[in-house]
């Protein structure tokens, strides 16, 4: 089951740019437990969506959540969910409160 | 180096 507590927001973010344009930081063991957006670029993927906001807290991709992935692993998870042809978009599980879940 | 919860590591996509 995904994490629907109440601040949780889906946004699918098609892939209609080359990039997805968004730059994440934290994941287990840091600070910042859940991947946080710190950059959206103009141009990519994400800011024609117009929905993903810096600031958000990405809780799953694609359905999976990131709870317990260093940085390494969710960057992984993200990079391979914009590189697959079988979808067509990328589905963020996001909220906007940096709470530790 | 630091304590690992000080690493602040940034990926950009």
């Amino acid at each position: 089951p995904g994490l629907l507590d109440p601040t949780s927001t889906l946004i699918r973010v098609m892939k209609s740019a080359s990039t997805l344009g968004i730059a994440i930081e934290g994941g287990a063991n840091t600070r910042q437990p859940l991947p946080r957006v710190v950059t959206i670029q103009r141009g990519g993927s994400a800011h024609a969506c117009g929905k993903l906001k810096v600031g958000h807290v990405i809780l799953e991709v694609n359905g999976v959540s990131l709870r317990g992935k260093e940085h390494k692993d969710a960057a992984r998870m993200i990079a391979e969910a914009f590189k697959t042809k079988e979808r067509d978009y990328i589905d963020f599980l996001v909220t906007e409160f940096n709470v530790a879940l | 180096s630091p304590p690992k919860e000080y690493e602040d590591e940034v990926t950009f996509f």
